[in-house]
């Protein structure tokens, strides 16, 4: 209830005709994100653990397509839960991480019964590599429609099937964050 | 270049399992389809140029354009600049940002089609349409908004149809009612002075949707957050998605609109619907139920655990 309580204190505080409008100094307008954020932190805790795990965890830089998980897990999970009373069919766009020198990117989306999901790999519109402070590696965006009922959770799992396919080295590499361009480089340079 | 070569070059090696991308010249008209919605590109310009659904055709315009902001000294009422509390532009209709067809990528699957536009590197584009649905997504990405010259600049995205609207357009109320009527130059409860500011005094807030609508078709677009627009001639909708002010508006704030971010201006990204119908028919409808799932966004959580 604290961290519930956190975030609905901090809503409050954004019905405030300033934080509405923007109609604030910037370091006010500062303060209204970092209220925010804490209060998003908090709240997410408690979705995790309704989702049977402490493990799950939330990309919020989604809206600039940008996300570790999926950019970074070869295999992994997403839960889409639609707060809305009306079901629906919710494009579900994950950044992701394809080999730049020429490796084709390949996944497979699957319900939680088991069933495939259609999905499709585009490119991210260039223009988002623009954006200053992003800091993905993503090209590639895996694109779903999720059905959802109202008011209910699905959880997909997202499989890379490209990284079945070429072995252990570049299993790792897709699995694990690379710590630097050196090590890149050379995997890129053995894959 | 220096900053996105690099990034150019490796992203043209890439080429995707599915979909194609292949960069169009600007010269040859194209439709796209999923069966429910049909959209046109024009040619020349590479600009939306109609839509169709169920039957309805609709020649539709739509591109991003600027206002150039007021500049100002702080004083009360000569010299006040457009600000944070007011939308003030020196002209009084916008500004394309290129003259030159833009460029576009088109994307083709079986569950997306998208065509990627770039107006300027600050301001582009992806209109999209999906399986099953039938509206028009457009995507937009504005920022960091040039201001070197020394002016502020206030983005539009300006959508042009053939709808006899007569002054009138339709913005919604988060489901309170069926929408508000507003009409140019026009107030219910006073006197306007016409032609004082004719583009700012058209200018009303909308937070879930708004329409322009004649007898024979309805153009609804449904946006992700707050906005200003305005329908200053008939058929006219125009949305401002971001701002960049160099002078404060003598309001209060005593800082200009002027939003940094690493060392750069704001770079805002969101999304505009847009939905085609019948009047006042079933279609009004679906859209004010797509108002709701707008509004209610699904919550995405991630794990790599991959234990179902």
């Amino acid at each position: 209830m604290q961290r519930l309580n956190d975030l609905r204190n901090f809503i409050g505080i954004m019905q405030h005709h300033d934080a509405v409008t923007g109609t604030a100094k910037q370091h006010v307008t500062d303060d209204y994100y970092r209220m925010i954020h804490l209060g998003i932190e908090q709240a997410i805790k408690v979705v995790a653990k309704t989702l049977g795990s402490e493990n799950w965890s939330y990309c919020a830089l989604l809206n600039i397509s940008q996300c570790e998980i999926t950019e970074y897990s070869a295999a992994f999970d997403v839960a889409v839960y639609n707060p809305g009373s009306q079901a629906t069919d919710f494009p579900v766009r994950l950044p992701i991480y394809a080999d730049p020198a020429g490796n084709d990117p390949l996944y497979e989306v699957k319900d939680s019964e088991g069933n495939i999901v259609q999905s499709e790999v585009f490119l991210l519109p260039f223009s988002v590599h623009n954006i200053p402070g992003r800091t993905s590696r993503a090209l590639h965006q895996l694109v779903f429609l999720a059905n959802i009922p109202g008011l209910s959770s699905r959880t997909f799992s997202v499989r890379n099937i490209a990284a079945d396919s070429v072995g252990a080295i570049v299993k790792k590499w897709i699995s694990y964050k690379v710590v630097d361009e050196a090590e890149e480089n050379m995997i890129v340079k053995r894959y | 270049d220096d900053v996105l070569g690099s990034k150019l070059e490796m992203r043209d090696s890439v080429q995707s399992k599915k979909g194609k991308e292949f960069p169009v010249p600007p010269h040859e008209s194209r439709i796209f389809t999923n069966g429910l919605i049909n959209f046109t590109l024009d040619g020349g310009s590479g600009l939306l140029s109609s839509i169709e659904v169920e039957g309805i055709k609709l020649n539709v315009k739509q591109e991003l354009m600027y206002y150039i902001g007021h500049p100002g000294n702080n004083s009360e009422f000569e010299f006040r600049a457009s600000g944070a509390y007011i939308f003030r532009p020196l002209q009084q209709s916008p500004s394309p940002i290129t003259m030159s067809p833009v460029s576009l990528v088109y994307v083709e699957g079986d569950l997306v089609q998208e065509v990627h536009q770039v107006f300027d590197s600050w301001a582009t584009q992806v209109l999209r349409i999906y399986k099953g649905r039938k509206d028009l997504e457009i995507e937009w990405q504005v920022g960091p908004i040039p201001v070197e010259d020394g002016f502020g600049r206030e983005i539009v995205s300006k959508i042009t149809t053939d709808i006899a609207s007569q002054g009138e357009f339709i913005t919604g109320t988060n489901g309170r009612e069926e929408g508000i009527l507003r009409k140019r130059d026009f107030r219910n409860d006073y006197s306007l002075e016409e032609n004082y500011e004719p583009a700012s005094q058209n200018y009303y807030p909308v937070t879930s949707s708004v329409s322009i609508e004649d007898e024979s078709a309805r153009l609804s677009v449904l946006v992700d957050r707050a906005q200003g627009v305005s329908s200053l001639a008939d058929g006219e909708l125009e949305l401002m998605v971001h701002r960049r002010l160099l002078d404060d508006d003598a309001f209060g704030v005593d800082e200009p609109l002027d939003e940094t971010a690493f060392g750069v201006g704001l770079v805002a990204r969101g999304r505009h619907r847009l939905f085609l119908t019948a009047p006042n028919d079933l279609g009004t409808k679906a859209v004010r139920l797509a108002e709701k799932t707008e509004f209610y966004q699904p919550l995405l959580m991630f794990s790599n655990e991959t234990k179902l």
